[in-house]
């Protein structure tokens, strides 16, 4: 209907923007609490050792606790509240995007709000879209959630560490996600103990 | 606006029938895979025992995952299906309240999509209204959406148990929701271990 075309095309102009800026950038959607920040907080880091600098928008609710963590990493960031949206939106990124330092940015991580249902139909303008759960959450979360597994990049199951006192078989959910996403990369991810996150790194295509 | 009032005035229909007939209900919101569909499993089992006659509507965007783990337990059972709704709203009530035998249920658990945010601003009609976290999503969850945690019933902090594996502290989550919803009673559980269940009956005013 109108408003998702109209932030269709918004989406298009975000991603010329970012592309005239030389900026490769990366939608981060996936569970409540799933470690969607933790993941890009360590990739930030292995980033910034390969003279690689990124950048983030924090999407949340409300508050600014995903912006001040990320903010530690000596990086430009912006919280981006949404108030009582479920999702970023391209309109939001694209005053986002006016606020940043561009030709200062080589890679940019937006973390949308926490939701498998609602960021699904609004594409922000970014060249991967991720969708990260965690084993904490059961092994159900793909089959309850096909659409927006299948229109991921990549899918990451994170907090493999606790796999074992879930009792959750990680290879249960990633064949769950082979068949809704036949052609995505799924990555296992420890952030805590930073496990997989350089396969990660691979998977997204960031030029590392 | 006129889509909310309208889910207002058929939420008092659906609690006008639950009432007529008796009926106790419960909204049990919350994180995906917070533990919703688990503590409603475990109080089902101790209210049977107490020979009360639950029933339950599983709320899903898509699958019957709950629906199957509900049925299991020998009750009335409905998966109710929202397709790209990222909350149940009082229309979908209406209509599987219809498909239930009313007069053979003494308490309703309706099993909200799993949001912190979008079923916020749509009660359905129950007598009561729960949000459950798990130590599992970090210790921010009520900082990042305070609204939500404001209008509930009772706020149960579910999966104690990995608490220390995650190195969260329970008490911490538990003065944040103190001060969002100081009127609010805050259980702590761990569904698995069937820790906190007799106290969460009671928070919930559950005649048993
Ligand atoms: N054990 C373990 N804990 C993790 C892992 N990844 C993240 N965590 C923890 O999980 C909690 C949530 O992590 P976050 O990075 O805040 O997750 P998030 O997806 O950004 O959360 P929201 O933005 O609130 O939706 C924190 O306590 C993290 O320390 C992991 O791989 N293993
Ligand atoms: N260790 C532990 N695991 C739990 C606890 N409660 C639930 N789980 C596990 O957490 C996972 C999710 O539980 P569910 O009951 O499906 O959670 P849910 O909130 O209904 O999930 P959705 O309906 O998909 O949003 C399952 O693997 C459960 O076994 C708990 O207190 N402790
Ligand atoms: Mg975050
Ligand atoms: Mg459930």
């Amino acid at each position: 209907e109108n408003l998702l075309r109209a932030n269709r095309e918004l989406a298009e102009k975000n991603a010329k923007l970012l592309r005239e800026n030389g900026i490769y950038a990366v939608d981060f959607m996936g569970a409540i609490g799933s470690g969607k920040t933790l993941i890009i907080e360590k990739i930030l880091d292995r980033l910034k050792k390969k003279g690689i600098r990124g950048a983030a928008l924090a999407g949340d609710v409300a508050g600014d606790d995903d912006y001040r963590r990320f903010i530690e990493h000596d990086i430009q960031a912006i919280a981006v509240n949404t108030g009582k949206e479920c999702h970023l939106d391209a309109h939001l990124i694209s005053h986002s995007l006016m606020d940043l330092s561009l030709n200062e940015i080589d890679v940019l991580f937006i973390e949308n709000i926490g939701n498998l249902v609602c960021p699904m139909d609004f594409p922000l303008g970014t060249d991967k879209r991720v969708v990260v759960i965690s084993v904490t959450e059961g092994d159900d979360m793909v089959r309850k959630h096909p659409m927006i597994f299948g229109l991921a990049d990549v899918i990451v199951i994170n907090k493999i560490d606790l796999a074992d006192v879930m009792e959750v078989d990680c290879e249960r959910i990633k064949s769950d996600a082979k068949s809704v996403s036949p052609h995505t990369t799924i990555c296992l991810t420890d952030a805590k103990h930073e496990v997989g996150i350089d396969e990660l790194i691979s998977a997204l295509d960031i030029q590392a």
